[in-house]
């Protein structure tokens, strides 16, 4: 689904700048 | 510590699709629902609290809204809107409270010319109504109830 694709990319962005 | 997050939706076929996603991702979880038993409830809380692993928590709106203190996260997604801002709030409120060291974000996801654009606006009106008459017990009641004009506008628009 949308959101959970929008809501994973957002998780992973954040996971990156960590 | 680690930037954690917690991700709210009111419906727990939700979060298993949700659990499927992060799985693939092999990205560590804990999840709090209302089927769960308090001693379950009290160990995912504990390690999405301690593990330095855990990095996501998923709950249910109801379960999670209330009294659980979850500073080890500082960002917060919801996944579907609830026409009462304050029952949201509450849930925001589980990273956002004292103890809280970090900025919190908070991602709301909603889908464009869906019922959801209807229950932004109305969780404005919400807003305001409790903002301009702060402490007046009539007030507080039509805030907190849905009302049969607010059915027929969330379902046929103004």
């Amino acid at each position: 689904s949308s959101k959970i694709k929008a809501a994973l990319e957002i998780l992973l962005s954040h996971r990156e700048s960590n | 510590g680690p930037i954690k997050t917690i991700i709210f939706s009111q419906w727990t076929r939700m979060l298993d699709l949700f659990e499927y996603s992060l799985n693939q991702y092999c990205i560590q979880y804990r999840r709090l629902d209302g089927s769960m038993s308090l001693a379950a409830r009290d160990r995912a809380v504990r390690e999405f609290n301690t593990d330095p692993e855990v990095t996501v928590m998923l709950m249910s709106l109801k379960a999670g809204n209330l009294g659980l203190n979850m500073v080890a996260a500082c960002h917060v997604i919801l996944l579907d809107l609830w026409w009462n801002p304050t029952t949201e709030d509450q849930a925001i409120d589980r990273a956002h409270r004292i103890g809280q060291t970090r900025p919190v974000t908070v991602s709301r996801i909603t889908i464009k010319d869906t019922v959801e654009d209807r229950i932004l606006a109305l969780q404005e009106e919400k807003r305001k109504m409790v903002a301009s008459a702060f402490g007046e017990d009539r007030v507080g009641v039509s805030a907190t109830r849905l009302t049969a004009d607010d059915l027929r506008y969330l379902f046929l628009g103004s």
